[in-house]
């Protein structure tokens, strides 16, 4: 049985995909059978792992219209332990049609029976806002790993999303646990990122991960090749944070 | 009679906000009548200016249910030439109703009228998707300003976005132009930046702006007190290099 985990924050640019890809691919270098979702139109999480319009052969976009089971829509990549559904959304009007089916937010809880019994972990890439394609994700999610890059706006998203995780509590999942706060593109020792971590420290303690994942240049070259970084360059200290993160997880697993 | 400039892109994270205040903040230092426009539901335009719940008085949400005019929604601000319109958001049904009444795009458009000529230029701080809010500000924009981080994911966005400018073109205002595309959060000298920087030079070359934005913390910090950079901290190369686009764009406005 899958332990499903929705990587999400209202907040743009602050690593949900590169923790989509890096945690995935980590969790799957450590033999645990995982199934990445891309539910973001923008394709950026199969974009990551080299999946384009010419190589998907159908993706999240099916599944939404009903044309084809989960199950059908798995592709394998270059990491053995590792499947992709790609958005395959790719075009103005399929967003819009997405979009729209999406306010059904029992979708992606039905589709993922299809598939629960294959993998150890289903990551789910979410887009920078709150309806549809994330409450979505956060019904059929068992967690969610909330991603945060030190900023003022970012404060203000986590503090946005936790009063948004406590309805989803109340309306669509009363089970959904927090897997965590992922502090991302983290640097040591500035002003901002002492203002945010202290803020984040006094209301969130104890959902802050231990692992850190530092600003790393690896981390956004890695994309540009369509390969998560421990394949780019495995001992970056990118992709090593990530394989740090992946044992934290799935470390915790066994005691929940 | 304002030129009003959308400043937008489908990428999440790259500046759009931290243009809007800085740019705003650099037209009306430079004796522009600016008006800032929050169509974000995050808030985080006014946010980063130091507009919270308590001292907003009405705001974009209230524009989007036709209870005020625009006229009657500015706030001033510390600098003279600027004032704001917040979204004036603070909740999820608030955040659910105006997505909904963004689906009528001509909302804005027929609301500038009532402040047009009270202006040089009016900013509009945009979402990180395409629907609703940004094709509202497309539709009522003069021009369109593209923030872009070096990155994979961007370029990719860009593509996206010029096709969606086209189609906005077709549809909803043949008028449209590119203010231009603006590197944000530059890097020299780094492979992900010569990457980017190289294909954006290959497809859109005389888009992109001569003035760019360095990578630089005091643009960060400034949001934490609510003041544009140049408030915060004048000799800053952040800034620096938002007064000198401010002078880009108003330089070139005396030509066409
Ligand atoms: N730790 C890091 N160090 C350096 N670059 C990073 C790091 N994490 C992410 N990046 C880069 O920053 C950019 C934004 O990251 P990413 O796209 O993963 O964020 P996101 O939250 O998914 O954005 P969106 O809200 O648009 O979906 C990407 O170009 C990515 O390669
Ligand atoms: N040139 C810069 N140097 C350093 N930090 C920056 C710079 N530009 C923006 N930032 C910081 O990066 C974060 C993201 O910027 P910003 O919120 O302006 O992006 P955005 O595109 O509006 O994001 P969203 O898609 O979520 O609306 C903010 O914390 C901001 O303060
Ligand atoms: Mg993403
Ligand atoms: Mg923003």
């Amino acid at each position: 049985m899958a332990k499903v985990i929705a990587i999400a924050i209202p907040k743009g640019g602050v690593g949900k995909t590169t923790t989509a890809i890096n945690l995935a691919a980590s969790l799957a270098f450590c033999d645990q059978r995982t199934l990445l979702i891309d539910l973001d139109t923008s394709g950026a999480s199969g974009l990551g792992l080299g999946f384009t319009e010419a190589n998907t052969k159908s993706g999240m976009f099916e599944v939404f219209n009903f044309i084809s089971g989960l199950n059908h829509t798995v592709h394998k990549t270059e990491i053995p332990n590792l499947h992709v559904v790609p958005a395959n959304v790719h075009t103005l009007l399929r967003e819009e049609r997405l979009m729209k089916l999406a306010d059904n937010r029992l979708i992606l809880k039905n589709a993922l029976r299809s598939v629960e019994n294959d993998y150890d972990y289903v990551l789910i890439d979410c887009p920078p806002f709150l309806r549809g394609l994330t409450t979505n994700a956060l019904t059929a999610a068992d967690s969610v790993l909330v991603p945060v890059k030190s900023g003022h706006f970012a404060l203000d998203a986590v503090d946005k999303f936790f009063k948004y995780i406590d309805w989803i509590r109340e309306v669509a999942n009363k089970m959904i646990l927090i897997e965590g706060i992922l502090l991302t593109m983290y640097e040591q020792s500035t002003k901002v990122t002492e203002i945010t971590t202290r803020e984040l420290q006094a209301k969130y303690r104890k959902y802050v991960f231990e692992s850190i994942i530092p600003r790393n240049a690896p981390l956004s070259e890695a994309s540009f090749y369509g390969k998560p970084a421990l394949l780019y360059d495995i001992n970056s200290l990118g992709a090593q944070a990530y394989l740090d993160l992946a044992r934290e997880i799935s470390g915790r697993s066994s005691t929940t």
